[in-house]
């Protein structure tokens, strides 16, 4: 899975995921990534979310929007409401992945809960970072 | 605020056998698309543009499970899906479960501007891209190799378990308990193992 998320500079955030799924997916099954609020959202009184992982979880969980709900209702910030998700919520319904998520302020969060994931951010006169965690 | 973009490339269980060709390729890869979709925003471009074209960009790469490389279902066929989603008023599109469309995310971005839909899926999401002008290729134009052999790698452990289909992690730590150099030829010197990856 791949995705991207970005504030632009306008203010206005979007999200965007593309996949092939899983080796040796059932034929037929569809994850989490065209369904909004679990794999990909984008809502600029939030944040905008990309996921990558299993599927399954991330939609039992909506867990994009659930961080969204959690900046909105909760008053958390971005990088508490995507830990919350990514270290609470999606163990809960066994789901495991990680997700990159910006919000209107520029800022990001990039939280997981498997050994690895690959990853950049680009700042628009500033640095780029790409890393493979 | 500054304008930002960030990106991913899936996860998964980080291999133990990692070898520096490879780990140099997909960071330069990283890196390069991250700078492509930083070029967007800095010229301008809407948060929409930048992440189409930073997803186009990792669709046509195949270090990446998207469109072009992607794995394989267990009939052997890519099954692709791709969705695009605008904060400023929450307009989305998607499509699922396509085999023809060159790059999913731009014919989602189609359905996002086009249509009074969401997601559409398979021959209609295809036909409905088509009429909007996007590339369409012969299926097997995504298949590689490898990731036949990455199919075949994971059936011969359990071919028909649908849980470890998407388990593939645990086939892996198998591997490393039961036969370190095993699972070093599995991955293949990348970075994280092929068969745990996530999506």
């Amino acid at each position: 899975t791949v995705g991207a998320v970005a504030l632009d500079a306008a203010g206005h955030l979007a999200a965007a995921t593309s996949t092939g799924g899983i080796t040796n997916k059932q034929p037929g099954r569809v994850g989490d990534t065209p369904i909004f609020g679990a794999g990909t959202y984008a809502d600029d009184r939030s944040c905008a979310v990309s996921a990558t992982g299993m599927g399954e979880g991330f939609m039992r969980a909506v867990a994009a929007h659930e961080i969204a709900a959690l900046m909105t209702y909760a008053g958390l910030s971005l990088t508490e409401a995507a830990a919350t998700v990514i270290h609470e919520r999606l163990p809960e319904v066994g789901g495991d992945g990680g997700l990159i998520a910006v919000d209107a302020q520029g800022n990001v969060s990039l939280p997981m809960n498997t050994t690895g994931m690959y990853r950049a951010v680009a700042r628009v006169g500033g640095e780029l970072q790409a890393a493979i965690h | 605020s500054t304008p930002v973009l960030v990106l991913h490339g899936g996860a998964g269980t980080i291999s133990r056998s990692m070898s520096p060709e490879k780990n140099t390729a997909y960071r330069r890869a990283l890196s390069e698309i991250a700078a492509a979709g930083r070029d967007v925003l800095a010229a301008g471009g809407s948060a929409v543009d930048a992440v189409t074209e930073t997803v186009r960009l990792l669709e046509e790469n195949p270090l990446f499970n998207a469109a072009y490389g992607a794995v394989l279902t267990s009939a052997g066929e890519v099954e692709l899906d791709a969705a695009v989603m605008r904060g400023q008023d929450r307009a989305a599109g998607a499509v699922t479960s396509v085999r023809r469309l060159r790059n999913p995310v731009l014919a989602a971005r189609q359905v996002m501007e086009h249509s009074h839909h969401v997601l559409f899926c398979g021959a209609g999401a295809e036909a409905f891209a088509a009429e909007h002008g996007a590339e369409l290729v012969d299926p097997d134009w995504f298949v590689l190799p490898e990731r036949r052999e990455q199919l075949e790698r994971v059936r011969a452990q359990d071919p028909h378990a649908f849980v470890v289909d998407h388990d593939a992690a645990g086939l892996a730590a198998e591997n490393q308990e039961g036969d370190e150099a095993e699972a070093s030829l599995a991955s293949g010197g990348d970075p994280i193992e092929p068969d745990s990856k996530r999506g």
